[in-house]
């Protein structure tokens, strides 16, 4: 069992949208995969087409102990695909876990319960470096990087950099970058284009060959609740996170 | 001194982008403001073309009391417009501040120093709703909400208001929401128009008129370290912020 978390402090940059549309790949691929939702706004949940009012068990509940992870679970429209959502309450998870003992490793040892009843685990990271997000980091094997084309993306790498070696050395040694993606690619804007090439010199050969452009499928298909596949399979946004897909499982296989 | 707090929780909507050109189109059109950069990513410091490495005295310094406010106040390239940098030590203030005596008010007391030396405090928030941005919630007198012509975008409000409306009952019975500014908006995709038709159902009489719509200057200037007004001032991102603007003074009058 592969768990990968998709975080970047900096917001708005494709983490729910990575998140999404990489666990239904990877689902409709044949890995079996669980998307877990560590974001209080609860995108991926909704993206998958959960209604929040039916939630009743969402990892909130898990964190601090009062469910079992497995009774979190649930199906979602892909085969291979389950999700644990996210909800309103975890608000208050960042402060209640401060106090908590053994606080880094929370997720860890709740993810040490499902091991190998998945192929991969895919955690969809809040916009920030707190406690839920280091929580994320300790529990994971690697970090996938989603950077938007944009002047601000490369802003904020210095602190996700410096906080992934923290975690590295403290808490999870065997902490790895899976990868940086390049997400909302405009072709048209020279701008784009100079940020990739300054990302590639910053992380050699840790740039996914996979470009994400910017695709209105890619923006339209959450409000259907559905993974891009399943909204438009024909999509440049959907055939890249398939291809997105088939680049890390391509890497897996020397695992 | 109007206080006006820039936030939403939600990542990437255009908080940094409204700070910066709302603050520097007050300032061109004559109000005195500051600019006060409360994210730890200190995209507004760099938007600005204030260099990291220069910044002795940031927001942190200032919040944790190492620091009179006075002393952090920089220039901008724009007259009436100053900023108070932030730095990358905003990140442990988060913990800091919970442990501080009257922890709610620290910067509302701040500010009371500098009351009336300037037209306009404009606050840059990060995304997320913890000790930062509560503090800036109690020290200002209103909040502009950006909101992002995108699915998500509807999310997360029901969040941003609640939180909102518990500052105002418990730390600051004057908060009022300045507005509701629409931004991103690219009138060739359907979900752009349904976005805006649903804030308004939302937010009777309190959506701008100003709309900024996806203009690539706006993406470009942070990286010359100019607001788009001395980027390009006839691009269609400068001419919006300073509608933006005259929209803000317009209501001032009745203040
Ligand atoms: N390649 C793309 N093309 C077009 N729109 C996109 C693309 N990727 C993401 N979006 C849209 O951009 C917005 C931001 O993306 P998303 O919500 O995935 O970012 P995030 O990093 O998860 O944000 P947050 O920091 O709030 O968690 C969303 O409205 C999403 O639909
Ligand atoms: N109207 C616009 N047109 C084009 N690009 C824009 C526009 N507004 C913002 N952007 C770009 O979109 C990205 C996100 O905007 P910005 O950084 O202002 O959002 P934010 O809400 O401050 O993000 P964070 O949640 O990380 O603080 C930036 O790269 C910015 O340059
Ligand atoms: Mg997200
Ligand atoms: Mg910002």
């Amino acid at each position: 069992m592969k768990i990968i978390s998709i975080a970047n402090q900096k917001g708005g940059v494709g983490k729910t949208t990575t998140s999404i549309n990489l666990s239904a790949s990877l689902g409709y691929l044949g890995a079996s995969t669980l998307l877990i939702d560590l974001d209080s706004q609860a995108n991926s949940t909704s993206g998958v087409g959960i209604k929040k009012e039916k939630i009743e068990k969402s990892i909130y509940e898990v964190l601090i102990g009062k469910e079992d992870i497995l009774n979190s679970i649930m199906d979602t429209d892909i085969d291979f695909l389950d999700i644990i959502p996210s909800s309103i309450n975890l608000v208050g998870a960042e402060i209640e876990i401060l106090g908590m003992d053994g606080r880094e490793y929370i997720l860890k040892k709740i993810l040490s319960k499902i091991n190998k009843l998945y192929d991969y685990v895919i955690i969809d990271c809040p916009p920030s470096l707190g406690m839920i997000t280091l929580n994320a980091f300790t529990a994971s094997d690697s970090i996938l990087i989603p950077i938007q084309c944009e002047y601000y993306a490369l802003e904020g790498l210095g602190q996700l950099i410096n906080t992934i070696k923290a975690v590295k050395n403290n808490f999870n040694s065997s902490l790895d970058i899976e990868g940086v993606l390049m997400t909302m690619f405009d072709p048209r804007i020279n701008l784009s284009k100079e940020v990739i090439n300054n990302v590639k010199k910053h992380f050699p050969n840790k740039v996914f060959h996979t470009i994400i452009s910017r695709n209105v499928k890619l923006a339209e298909s959450p409000s259907y609740g559905k993974p891009c596949i399943l909204y438009d399979s024909t999509s440049n946004g959907a055939v890249s996170y398939l291809e997105l897909a088939k680049e890390i499982l391509d890497f897996s296989k020397y695992f």
